[in-house]
């Protein structure tokens, strides 16, 4: 029997608009630990990795480990029909194929409930070392959005170059190059607006930038985002999410032959 | 030019 229940369901709905671009079928692990998932892209290229904690949930049932193979883009169909403020319960019985979705308003005068069919999904399911990075960066995830989006629309690829400068993110098209430099910046009224650049030693690192605007999905959980950067070792974008965990995304770089 | 390396390469199946 499984039982999740999320005050601040508008939480799952943006985790689903996060992962449903870069991942098509995935299975959701639930465990004592929380509610997590790690999936890989369909070309290998990105990993994502959910974490939702038990603690942040307001009622949390788990009484044994259970993997849901659910289709994203259906689970997100499922999600949208969820207002904005409603309060939203996962449940499952053991061995059943099917996941409930309830969705009650807040102030209980609608509750609907939405049952959808799990499928059975083969996953690896990867070992992620813990590694010390070169180079952590942290900013605003607006701005990262921003540059991300803004540099798609000259190149394909972007070199994220870190120094005691600051961070650099370069691109080269047929119409031109481009170069965003942010530099740190801890005096700011709010923190969540800070650039901060915490580095070991310079790095230097080349990506997809179709990758990076996908894990630009993830702006709405977060104000801020990590970028932790080593040479070959792929880049780690991570949104927290308040209070209850994180989406992590891996994003292999690109290496000179 | 450079190509693009996969996950696989680093993280292994646990």
């Amino acid at each position: 029997m499984l039982e999740l229940r999320l005050v601040q369901g508008s939480l799952l709905k943006k985790v689903l608009e996060a992962i449903k671009e870069l991942v098509t079928d995935a299975n959701f692990d639930c465990s004592a630990t929380g509610f997590s998932l790690q999936a890989m892209d369909s070309s290998h290229v990105a990993l994502v990795a959910l974490l939702l904690r038990s603690e942040g949930f307001e009622h949390y049932r788990c009484d044994r480990n259970l993997s849901m193979g659910m289709n994203l883009g259906n689970v997100s169909k499922m999600l949208r029909c969820a207002g904005s403020d409603d309060i939203i319960t996962i449940k499952a019985d053991d061995g059943s194929d099917t996941v409930t979705f309830m969705f009650e308003s807040p102030n209980q005068d609608k509750i609907a409930d939405f049952e959808m069919k799990l499928m059975d999904i083969d996953s690896e399911h990867l070992g992620i070392p813990d590694a010390e990075y070169q180079a952590i960066v942290r900013m605003p995830s607006g701005e990262f959005a921003r540059i991300c989006k803004d540099l798609s629309s000259i190149g394909d690829t972007v070199i994220i170059s870190v120094t005691k400068e600051g961070v650099k993110f370069s691109t080269a098209g047929d119409i031109g190059t481009a170069n965003i430099v942010c530099r740190q910046n801890k005096t700011v009224d709010k923190p969540e607006e800070a650039t901060v650049i915490e580095m070991q030693e310079p790095v230097s690192l080349t990506f997809a930038l179709r990758y990076l605007n996908s894990f630009t999905k993830a702006t709405p959980l977060s104000e801020t985002v990590s970028i932790s950067l080593s040479s070959d070792l792929p880049v780690v974008v991570e949104y927290k999410i308040a209070d209850m965990g994180y989406v992590r995304y891996y994003l292999a770089p690109k290496i000179e032959e | 030019g450079a190509k693009q390396s996969i996950i696989t390469n680093f993280f292994k199946i646990a």
